[in-house]
């Protein structure tokens, strides 16, 4: 699975999200990439990109939760992905980028690594796979 | 109002015994496409159009699972689905079960814009592709000979097998002795996307 999420700079953030899915999959078997809120959302306030356990990112409707909180719990972007990650997957592992329309970006998952990159307008700039 | 930020992934949940030169490839097409999303939005480009731009280069690419190098299914065929949201008023597409579409980013997007649906599946989301005129290919146009060898490692341990298309068998059948467990399973014998 691979996935984008951007914030311009008149303030509006955009997601995207696509897969292959799982190797050795039924055919016909649909994952959480293509589910809006599930594996992809976005809103005045966030974007939101996930990989992982399909089955567990859509019962967490994971993508939508980030947005959900920073609305209702007034989080920020990190503590949102963080708080979403820890408390919203059960046993599942998965993983989410994001960015807030105040020009944040954030990261977060479970499982061993996570293959991503982000940057800002500032000048910072990372690309990582593990912690 | 803040500056423009963009970020990418290209999966998670990654084997433990990754090969270094296959962590520094990954590392490479991420700085590759995160660049090419930089200089669009230096450029005053939109959101909506810059993730695009930016995930059809990663499914191009054959490196992570989507696009050209996607997971197969049981019977060694692909069967992609992608989908795109754009904040502003929240509009959406998506698509599922596409098997001939080069960039399926691309066509959840024509079914944001140019559909009255926000999500098309199988032969519908096929005939939609035809009708926009979109890049179709042969669907062993999506097939690496990695992920082929992958499968049949999926299926000799009767399971669906990690994505992330670097182990041989050694380092596979090495993992799978590895502690990590995910849902019961070895890390690198499961598969989330």
């Amino acid at each position: 699975t691979v996935g984008c999420v951007v914030v311009d700079r008149e303030g509006r953030c955009a997601a995207a999200t696509s897969t292959g899915g799982l190797m050795n999959k039924m055919t016909g078997r649909i994952g959480d990439s293509p589910m809006i809120g599930a594996g992809t959302y976005a809103c005045e306030v966030c974007g939101v990109s996930c990989t992982g356990e399909g089955e567990a990112i859509i019962r967490g409707t994971l993508a939508r939760e980030v947005a959900a909180v920073m609305e209702y719990k007034g989080l920020g972007l990190q503590d949102a992905v963080d708080f979403v990650i820890k408390n919203r997957l059960d046993e599942g592992f998965a993983g989410l980028i994001a960015v807030s329309n105040t020009g944040e970006v954030a990261y977060g998952f479970n499982c061993n690594g996570m293959f991503r990159g982000c940057a800002c307008e500032d000048g910072f700039m990372e690309v990582g796979i593990w912690e | 109002m803040g500056g423009w930020a963009i970020a990418v992934h290209g999966g998670a949940g990654v084997d433990p015994n990754l090969p270094p030169q296959r962590q520094q490839q990954a590392k490479e097409l991420l700085t590759r496409v995160l660049n090419l999303g930089i200089s669009s939005l230096r450029s005053n480009a939109s959101a909506i159009d810059v993730v695009e731009l930016v995930v059809r280069e990663l499914e191009t690419d054959p490196l992570f699972n989507s696009g050209r190098g996607s997971a197969l299914t049981e019977k060694g065929t692909v069967e992609m689905e992608a989908s795109i949201m754009d904040g502003t008023k929240r509009r959406c597409g998506a698509v599922s079960g596409l098997t001939t579409v080069k960039n399926p980013i691309s066509l959840a997007r024509l079914v944001m814009d140019k559909s009255p649906h926000s999500y098309l599946a199988f032969s519908g989301a096929e005939d939609f592709a035809r009708q926009q005129g979109v890049e179709l290919v042969e669907n062993e146009y999506f097939i690496t000979p990695e992920n082929v060898g992958m499968l049949k490692l999926a299926k000799e341990a009767n399971t669906i097998l990690f994505d992330y298309r670097i182990p041989t068998y050694d380092t596979c059948s090495a993992a799978i002795e590895s502690p990590l467990v995910m849902n019961g399973l070895p890390i690198n014998v499961y598969a989330p996307e």
